[in-house]
């Protein structure tokens, strides 16, 4: 489904280039839940960037679906993005003059697929599942940082992406909280096949996945396989 | 050193007030290593937040080296903070128009007590401390998720602080690097007898602590002592 090789990713910095991706390739097979883990610095937000076409590599071919996502017109890609993947940010980038079923309902506003009605019902549903449904009214200022978090998740989910893209989706919730929302992603790939890619530094949480990714200086260094799969 | 009592907060929304501190007390003793945990939502920010002077009670007393600091004046305050206390926010709050360098500065240009060489020279010492030697001409955008968070570190200690308040100091690290910021931190406690109070989700960062507290919907509900304390 997901398909990068060689992919290659500096930033430039007036006259110095910062290496972030030196040459990683990785196949995602449809349906798999796929965990990232590697220290601060080595390229994870770089890579899911540009696994959710947020983002271009210097080198290399990015395809979703067969489709050539590097050489994809502006407007297809961002239909592409609205329609089939939702991304959890690292910071939540939620938007401070939105409530939070406000937040979650934008998507929906964008592909414009539902009625204002299902819109909100949607929204609500969402909320509840990540265990926010009486906070709905809240502004992100007026929120938790672990309630921000899950926010960003319920709005990754809002369009019902056939790929969800995880850059931290725990990392400021407690244990409990952190494994519920495990659970909920886990069931929608499960359930409904959903591709996932998510960043964590918990093991419990890498732990869910099918396989783990290691990434260092920017290059895949392991995988490991869940023993049971 | 530092004592709360009976601290009640709650927020006003329209008419709604939403209960985030239902009486929380506690007296944390000079050079105390303290871990504050519960899950997301329970009002961890919030005390933190007026533990720090950031923000006031409702209701209750919070006194800092014996003085009440919810009727100091607000310049009192502002220099008690500036020189005592240094805090790592959940959201890191850096400044984004100035680079890495710039941002662990900042403290030490308020308080004015360093001549600018010497400035530049603890600023870059103090990010080579948390791995950063070399993002110091960064600005926050050009910075990894745990960079930031790292930044945040090095700039809460610029002013030396007797006082370290972290809410969330490895959320977004790996394992490896969150353990390099929790040995820096103790041994600041240890050897400087710094007095820190702790926000983390990580019962393996917690285990640094002499002692840690659980907060549940506002309320301490339990006090766990280090063993081997
Ligand atoms: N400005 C605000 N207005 C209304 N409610 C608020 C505001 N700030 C926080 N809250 C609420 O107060 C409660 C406590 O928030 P707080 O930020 O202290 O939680 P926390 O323990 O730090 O959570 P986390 O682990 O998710 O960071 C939460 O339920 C939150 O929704
Ligand atoms: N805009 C930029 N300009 C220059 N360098 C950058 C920029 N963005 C990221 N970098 C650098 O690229 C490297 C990879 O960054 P990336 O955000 O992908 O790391 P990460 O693995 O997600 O780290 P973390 O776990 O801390 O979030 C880092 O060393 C970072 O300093
Ligand atoms: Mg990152
Ligand atoms: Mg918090």
């Amino acid at each position: 489904l997901i398909r990068i090789e060689n992919i290659h990713k500096s930033y430039l910095m007036g006259k110095e280039a910062v290496p972030a991706l030196r040459g990683v390739s990785l196949a995602i097979e449809r349906g798999d839940m796929v965990c990232l883990m590697g220290p601060s610095g080595s390229g994870k937000t770089t890579l899911l960037n540009i696994v959710g076409g947020l983002d271009e590599p210097g080198r290399g071919h990015v395809t979703i679906d067969e489709e050539d996502v590097v050489s994809m017109g502006e407007e297809k890609l961002a239909r592409l993005r609205l329609e089939k993947i939702g991304f959890v940010f690292q910071t939540f980038n939620l938007l401070n003059n939105f409530t939070a079923e406000e937040n979650v309902e934008a998507p929906m506003v964008l592909l414009g697929a539902l009625s204002k009605r299902d819109r909100k019902a949607r929204a609500k549903e969402l909320l509840a599942l990540v265990g926010l449904a009486d906070r709905a009214e809240h502004f992100p200022s007026e929120l938790s940082g672990g309630q921000q978090q899950r926010v960003a998740i319920a709005r990754a989910l809002a369009n019902d992406p056939a790929i969800v893209i995880g850059d931290e989706m725990t990392g400021d919730l407690d244990s409990k909280t952190g494994f519920e929302v495990m659970d909920v992603v886990r069931t929608l790939n499960q359930e409904q096949g959903k591709t996932v890619v998510y960043v964590t530094h918990d093991p419990r949480m890498a732990a869910y996945a099918d396989y783990t990714i290691h990434l260092l200086d920017g290059v895949i260094v392991a995988r490991d396989e869940d023993p049971q799969r």
